[in-house]
């Protein structure tokens, strides 16, 4: 029996938004710890890597390890049809191939539970090792999903590079070329709006738009987006969904030839 | 010319 109940079941609905446009299937896994997942984009150069922590639910029981393939589509369909203030419960029994959604108001006057069929997904679990970052960038995420479309507009990749005077974010394309830099700056009035730069060595990398634009559907869930790079290792691009856990993008480097 | 590497190369499978 694996049950799960979040009241804010707005940050539910907020990280499968965040999943669905980069991951067609995906399967989920229960255990302990808590509710996860990690799966690959269809090109197999993007890597989503979430984790919710059991203590983070208002109820988590999972009486043993339980893994639930599901198709992120249909799921966030579902979810969907949840009220933002409304509480949602995921429920599956073991040996059933299905999984309930249960989603009550605040109020509790309407309860309405949504039965979704499991699959069986074949997918490729990569350990990921914890690594020192040469240089790590804390920003306002609205800033930083501003940035990512913006250059969209101009080229098709980022060039992020990180040096003692700040972040350079450039994209060169067809009509010209655009730069935007953003210095450190801890002095603001509210910590959401700094922009923090830990450099231990200066880096430059080169990354696809099209996946860092999706990585930015995670912007509602914080207000800090936290990347970490280092020379030819893939970019994390990090999310905290409300003290009980992260989104995690992993993207690879374009190299040159 | 700049290309993609899949992240397998980057992180062992397990």
């Amino acid at each position: 029996m694996f049950e799960l109940r979040l009241v804010q079941g707005s940050l539910l609905k907020k990280v499968l938004e965040s999943i669905k446009d980069l991951v067609n299937d995906a399967n989920f896994d229960c255990s302990s710890t808590g509710f996860s997942l990690q799966a690959m984009d269809s090109s197999h150069v993007a890597l989503v890597a979430l984790l919710l922590r059991s203590e983070g639910f208002e109820h988590y029981r999972c009486d043993r390890n339980l893994t639930m393939g599901m198709n992120l589509a249909n799921m966030a369909k579902m979810l969907k049809c949840a009220g933002n203030d409304d509480i949602i419960t995921i429920k599956a029994d073991d040996g059933t191939d299905t999984v309930t959604f249960m989603f009550e108001s605040p109020s509790q006057d309407k309860i309405s539970d949504f039965e979704m069929k499991l699959m069986d997904i074949d997918s490729e679990h990569l350990g990921i090792p914890e690594a020192e970052y040469e240089a790590i960038i804390r920003m306002p995420s609205a800033e930083f999903a501003r940035i990512c479309r913006d250059l969209s507009s101009i080229g098709d990749t980022v060039v992020i590079s990180v040096t003692k005077e700040g972040v350079r974010f450039s994209a060169r394309g067809d009509i010209g070329a655009a730069n935007i830099v953003c210095r450190q700056n801890a002095t603001v009035d509210k910590p959401e709006d700094a922009t923090i730069i830990e450099m231990q060595e200066p880096v430059t990398l080169t990354f696809a738009l099209r996946y860092m634009n999706s990585f930015t559907k995670a912007t509602p869930l914080a207000e800090q987006v936290t990347i970490s790079m280092s020379s030819d290792l893939p970019v994390v691009v990090e999310y905290k969904v409300a003290g009980m856990g992260y989104i995690r993008y992993y993207l690879a480097p374009k190299i040159e030839e | 010319k700049r290309t993609q590497f899949p992240l397998r190369l980057y992180f062992a499978m397990t």
